[in-house]
């Protein structure tokens, strides 16, 4: 089981590696077990440096660069051992639309392999789901499902989903 | 091992019957503040066998049932069910040693007012304890790092040495 | 002491029972000590209800409702005693369209006694301010101060402050 | 009082100085991810007096000194400035026991490598202990409801009894 974790450690290493220079277009990043001697209770060290910058503790990230640096990681573990399906709840809020494209090319990557439930409010992230479901609470208080197409999405969606009077 | 369908009944704020069908690819959820998109990944935690009525962002699990509205009385059960088409083979639930047939799997729970709770596989009655082996190992599990909440996508990079090893340990 | 803090008190549990129905245009909020016998160190319980839903504990709020509950409280001890000036870093990034002009037209009404130093993605909150000071990292890991003009904001903004390559 | 300016030179990201300039009404800063944004909030609690150099988001307080980049080297020294147009007279500044004249006030801060640290109101040299008085009770302090970090908006309702209950004394 030594062996099991530390081939899985590597491969995730190694994704993280690549994704983070992906999403960051650039920069390098890395994951180091704390104590290698004892590999089967180790913690793991977590490093980021974006593009231009010297490399400092992941607090100073700013919250942008913090979401995109964990969904690096989130994408290696899963590219590693990918799972069936994947529930994001609004990863991108604190995204900028450069970095909401970004995100968005990387998810595209994954698509063939996993299904994705995502819940955004980045029309951007939106245009990108095979099928949308609005939710709504015409009744307040009481949740209902509702299709809507997307050409009407955007503004329209959000007279769509409006809670009445 | 594909998803197929969500059905939720008396679930917080879900209190009619309510389906989403899946597809291949990306189903997106959209609406307004409070409408009840984050209740839907509370309802996957939940069927999947969550016994943390805090990480359900409630104080007891009775929580989970639709407790009313302005207009409507609350109701007396929750129930959500999964679907899954798993021609694959890559679940495979046991009850009590006995291997459910068909290639479609779908996973019940359902909790009373009276604090009674349900799992059952196929419509079979069974235990939590199936649930869970039937997920364990299939990166879907209570650590997964399959699912991420609203609000702590960055937590994953916070979290301390021994949580980021969970999911690590996950993943192997 | 005990009763300059009991008449502070009074004070905001008015302002936030009136900006909270402000803020969701409905509903109910309020907030009590939970030991009254000893104001000076009693704590403080929150309560509300969103237009339309019952009474439930605060945690079972929806991320955009803990938000508008939270610049109600925040506005309501304002408004009893405001401060020369207030930092909000984007503080409407959980907030949908709707939300976001309610919570615009409430910032507008703070605006004739107060400066507001403010740090958003959204368009529209860019759109209430007077001054838009624009922060790029032309020179890779510097910071610098341009001037944007709002006109040039929205798609353009992007543009104006995107690192160079 | 009125805010009027704020100069930061080797303020974390701001490796030269850099002035914004206030006015009535809202300021608002904008830029893409990464660029400094939160950076400036972080420079205004620290010139009033801030003494954790976690809730500046760093592990030690020489975090808040510009550390280089791939063109630059690190500074030597961070300073912060912030200038009041104290008309009003609503800060009524003492150093000694001494009054400082005229209507605009300017607090300063430095922090040089070697660890040394100097106050300054109206550039004459003060104790950390001045420019806490000045601020006390205004609104403007350390435990201010006036200032809200990134992804701390809702943190106010979950605070715990005693966190909520300094934020009422303050404004009392
Ligand atoms: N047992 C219950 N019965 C009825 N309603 C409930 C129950 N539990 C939670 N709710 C309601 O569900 C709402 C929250 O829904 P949810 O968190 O899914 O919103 P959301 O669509 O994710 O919004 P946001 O965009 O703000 O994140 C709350 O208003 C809450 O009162
Ligand atoms: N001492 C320092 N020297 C140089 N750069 C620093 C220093 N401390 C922090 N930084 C850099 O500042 C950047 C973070 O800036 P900040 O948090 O202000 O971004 P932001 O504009 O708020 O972004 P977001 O929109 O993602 O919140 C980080 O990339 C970090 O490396
Ligand atoms: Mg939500
Ligand atoms: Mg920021």
């Amino acid at each position: 089981s030594r062996e099991l974790f530390l081939a899985s450690f590597e491969k995730i290493r190694k994704n993280f590696q690549e994704l983070f220079r992906k999403l960051f277009g650039g920069g390098k990043a890395d994951i180091f077990l704390t104590d290698p001697q004892d590999v089967l209770s180790s913690g793991i060290e977590i490093y980021a440096r974006p593009p231009g910058k010297e490399l400092r503790s992941l607090t100073l990230l700013s919250g942008g660069e913090k979401t995109m640096t964990a969904l690096a990681m989130l994408f290696s573990i899963f590219k590693s051992r990918p799972s069936p399906f994947c529930l994001l709840d609004e990863v991108d809020a604190a995204l900028d639309e450069n970095n909401n494209e970004r995100f968005n090319r990387l998810l595209a990557e994954f698509v063939p392999t996993s299904q994705f439930l995502i819940i955004s409010h980045a029309k951007r992230t939106m245009s990108m789901a095979n099928v949308l479901y609005g939710v709504t609470m015409q009744e307040p208080g009481v949740s209902k499902r509702i299709s809507v197409r997307f050409e009407d999405a955007g503004k329209k969606l959000d007279e769509q989903l409006e809670p009445v009077g | 091992m594909k998803l197929k369908k969500l059905i939720l009944a008396g679930f917080k704020s879900f209190a009619d019957r309510t389906e989403f069908d899946f597809d291949d690819g990306i189903s997106c959820v959209v609406g307004p503040n409070g409408c009840g998109k984050s209740n839907i990944v509370d309802a996957v935690k939940w069927v999947m066998g969550e016994q943390s009525a805090k990480s359900l962002r409630g104080s007891e699990m009775m929580d989970v049932i639709f407790s009313g509205s302005s207009t409507r009385k609350p109701s007396g059960m929750a129930e959500v069910t999964l679907v899954f088409d798993n021609s694959s083979g890559f679940l495979q639930p046991e009850i009590d040693g006995e291997k459910p047939d068909g290639t479609t799997i779908s996973v019940t729970r359902r909790l009373y007012r009276n604090s009674q709770s349900d799992y059952l596989i196929n419509k079979t009655p069974c235990r939590l304890k199936d649930v869970r082996e039937m997920f364990m190992d299939t990166g879907l599990g209570r650590d997964a790092y399959s699912m991420i909440e609203q609000g702590r996508v960055s937590a994953f990079l916070q979290a301390s040495d021994d949580e980021r090893r969970a999911i690590f340990d996950e993943a192997a």
